[in-house]
């Protein structure tokens, strides 16, 4: 399964309707301090079914919804979209084997959890996370491999890290 | 299982020795197991050794050396089994400028075979992306997509 | 004591709130007490604005935000009571240029009261540096000064 | 008191004799990863009298001493010497007050602990400690302000840290 496209919109300072397209090789994402860089990051470990507000830097799940500017004031829903292509590479579930595209979902609205969505259907976080697990990039704490995402400030923590939580980086990849 | 775990680790710490002295430009480094009796419950330990220097304990390393350990254990990991996709934020952040350019040669071989998503301030680090999205905050607080340029 | 904290607290206080909007071209911050009953006790709370933007929990912010506002913290209770020298390793690393050029500025002032000690990979940091010492590793494993340059 | 001269000698990747003259305003120190910046940083804390070989990236204090090279073997004793004008803006100890200079070194051996010289006089830890705390750059835990000295990867820790951890900051600086 390959990135084929994100969409954003009410999450963190996403504020307008956002779409990165992904292609093959390296894409770089570049901006000043604060412009929203990391914010992309957060936003598809989010979609892909990251329950911890913390590893999302906040104190609320809610804190993902866009909370207002000098001259905006808060949205009530965040919404995000991650389309993969199915190139046939991945173990996908048998309902969408047949399918060139598959796209998850995830909307909260204030004072009201999560929705996760499959191919515009309703769906359970553990469809997204069985889903995301078939791809290759889940099967660790959070729905995802360690070593698929290194977050801002955290590359230093795996030679910091003690013996045994090392070894948990051969589990995921085994 | 204890096989499996074997398996993986022996092959991760194959691409892990290969890669360190490509990272480092020479050096040697391996990852040893805290109790080989014990495949279920043992920990994983590194020995590096970067080029002209002596082992020591991996703490005494630089910024600049841990990060540049530690991507080559994430990448060795990633050669093992490449996840489709990897997203890189601000790893180049404590990197000189020759660590930048071996950084930058290892990351554009494992996009030959998986997608990688960087951010970076780092004007080399941009010049090898196939694709530049700019993020600003023209106007406070919100966040706009302000072009993309295939390179 | 009491008395003596509570002056500390306003006087560190003050500084941070002029401080902040220099760092940050403009916005507002404050630090606040958890329990003004209790000032042997209390913690202390970081309320953070940046320019344009909402008042948010301080964990939100970026890896250059919070090194800016850890910066101003720093740099505040430097006024109130300077250290005769500071040392600043690679505190500018997370930093964007324009960052860095308003990071320069207060760095300066300091220096006109104090000495300051700073570890950069930054050139525009190294531009502000009254004298540069150069560090090499020429012959591996052996640290060696290769120069002085009073700017 | 003003910083006036460091001078290292066989301390982590120091194996030459190494002299750096301060003076006043910015002094920069560069080079590439891993030349020894960070190292001078550790020297200046360790000749003020830190006591925790973790706080130098160590995990025992021997680990200070010249460990060798490829080419060279390691030394058996690592020497710093710290040496301050002495301006008259301290409080300093009755015996220093006259004197244009105050120098602090700390050497240590390999199977033998670390001895504190003052001003070539034998002293005691806290006698350096004490020293350090009337220039204003000692008074918290390593013998020094917390402010005065931010180590590599460090600045972040201010604004995670929680509440009463905060409050060490104004109780050093009070
Ligand atoms: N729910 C929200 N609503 C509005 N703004 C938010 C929300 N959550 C976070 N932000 C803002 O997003 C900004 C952080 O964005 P992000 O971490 O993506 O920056 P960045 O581009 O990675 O910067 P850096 O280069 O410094 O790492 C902060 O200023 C924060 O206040
Ligand atoms: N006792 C010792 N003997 C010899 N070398 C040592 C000793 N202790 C540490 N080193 C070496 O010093 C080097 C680290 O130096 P230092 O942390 O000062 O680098 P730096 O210039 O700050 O680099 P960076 O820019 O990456 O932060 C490491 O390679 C380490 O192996
Ligand atoms: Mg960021
Ligand atoms: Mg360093």
């Amino acid at each position: 399964m390959k990135l084929k496209r994100l969409d954003i919109h009410g999450f963190k300072s996403f504020y307008h309707r956002t779409t990165i397209a992904f292609d093959d090789g390296v894409t770089a994402i570049v901006g000043p301090n604060g412009c929203g860089k990391s914010n992309i990051v957060d936003s598809m470990k989010w979609v892909m079914g990251e329950q911890g507000a913390k590893a999302l830097r906040g104190g609320a799940m809610e804190d993902v919804i866009f909370a207002g500017s000098e001259k905006r004031g808060p949205m009530g829903i965040a919404e995000v979209r991650l389309t993969f292509h199915n190139d046939g590479s991945a173990e996908v579930p048998t309902r969408f084997r047949e399918l060139d595209e598959i796209a998850i979902e995830r909307r909260i609205e204030r004072d009201r959890g999560s929705d996760y969505i499959i191919n515009k259907q309703r769906s359970r976080l553990a469809d997204i996370q069985d889903l995301i697990a078939g791809t290759g990039v889940g099967s660790g704490p959070g729905g995802r491999r360690a070593y698929a995402i290194i977050e801002q400030g955290q590359i230093g923590r795996l030679v910091s890290a003690k013996a045994d939580e090392r070894r948990l980086l051969i589990e995921e990849a085994a | 299982s204890r096989r499996l775990f074997a398996e993986t680790f022996e092959a991760v710490n194959r691409h892990f020795t290969a890669l360190f002295p490509r990272l480092f430009r020479g050096g040697t480094a391996e990852l040893t197991l805290t109790d080989p009796d014990d495949l279920l419950g043992t920990g994983i330990e590194m020995h590096v050794r970067p080029p002209g220097k002596k082992v020591q304990n991996v703490t005494l390393l630089s910024g600049g050396e841990k990060a540049m350990c530690a991507l080559a254990l994430v990448f060795a990991v990633f050669r093992h089994k490449p996840s489709p996709f990897c997203l890189l934020d601000e790893v180049d952040a404590p990197l000189d400028d020759a660590n930048i350019g071996r950084f930058n040669e290892v990351v554009r071989e494992m996009a030959e075979t998986s997608q990688v998503v960087l951010i970076t301030h780092n004007k080399r680090t941009m010049e090898i992306a196939d694709m530049l999205y700019g993020i600003t905050m023209e106007e406070s607080g919100v966040s706009k997509l302000v072009g993309v340029r295939m390179t």
